[in-house]
């Protein structure tokens, strides 16, 4: 464990208690993507499956079960108790357009053969692009909630702290693991203009609003 | 071989 990898957990945690807390206090799930949200149960899920196989510390338990509870518990509240709130009009990305594609590249490109390797390679590839239906709502609605912005900040910020505990255990540990590099710079570049406009206006207090 | 360094990140 380095700095870079905790600070990006606490950063991950942190977005994921945003969200919840955002959905359960307006009671509504306005501006978010169910979409963007059930890609994330499923990279979890896949990813986490370790659970029953490996412990490797109370640290990385216990955060593996917050995060998958966590996140069936926002598609619960998406598509079920605040239903009516949710903008299916609005969320249309196709994500079989995702997984169909991550489920191929996991098969051709991974690191052992596996049930549970093809799993984890599937789980971080689709991570990678799993925020892309909540970057398309925002982009259709040109608008996002304050709360929401700080929420993707979070999320994108985790990832990217990621980047640096990579860049940290090749330094030190000469440790490295490509697919999850690769991956994490997609995923981290797709924040990139997010981060813009996080940084030069939310930060100064304006509303995140997207250039029509 | 060194064994393959668990996956020990989230």
């Amino acid at each position: 464990m380095n700095i870079f990898r905790l600070l990006g957990d606490l950063s991950h945690l942190l977005a994921i208690i945003i969200l919840l807390l955002k959905i359960w206090k307006t009671r509504s799930c306005a501006g978010i993507s169910g979409k963007s949200q059930i890609l994330f149960s499923i990279v979890y899920t896949a990813r986490y499956l370790d659970l029953l196989t490996t412990f490797i510390s109370a640290y990385n338990t216990v955060m593996k079960l917050v995060f998958i509870v966590a996140s069936y518990a926002t598609v619960y509240l998406m598509y079920v108790r605040f239903k009516a709130t949710y903008d299916h009009n609005h969320d249309t990305f196709r994500i079989e357009f995702l997984l169909v594609p991550c489920l191929v590249l996991a098969f051709l490109i991974n690191h052992e053969f596996t049930v549970m390797e093809i799993l984890w390679t599937f789980s971080i590839y689709l991570e990678s692009v799993a925020i892309l239906p909540q970057l398309f709502l925002v982009s259709k609605t040109g608008e996002a909630e304050s709360i929401t912005s700080h929420y993707l900040f979070a999320l994108g910020s985790y990832r990217a702290l990621y980047l640096l505990n990579w860049v940290y255990r090749y330094v030190v540990e000469s440790h490295y693991e490509l697919i999850a590099i690769v991956a994490g710079v997609v995923q981290t570049v797709l924040y990139c203009d997010f981060f813009y406009l996080y940084i030069t206006k939310v930060l100064k207090g304006k509303k995140l609003q997207l250039p029509a | 071989v060194p064994a393959e360094p668990e996956k020990d990140e989230l």
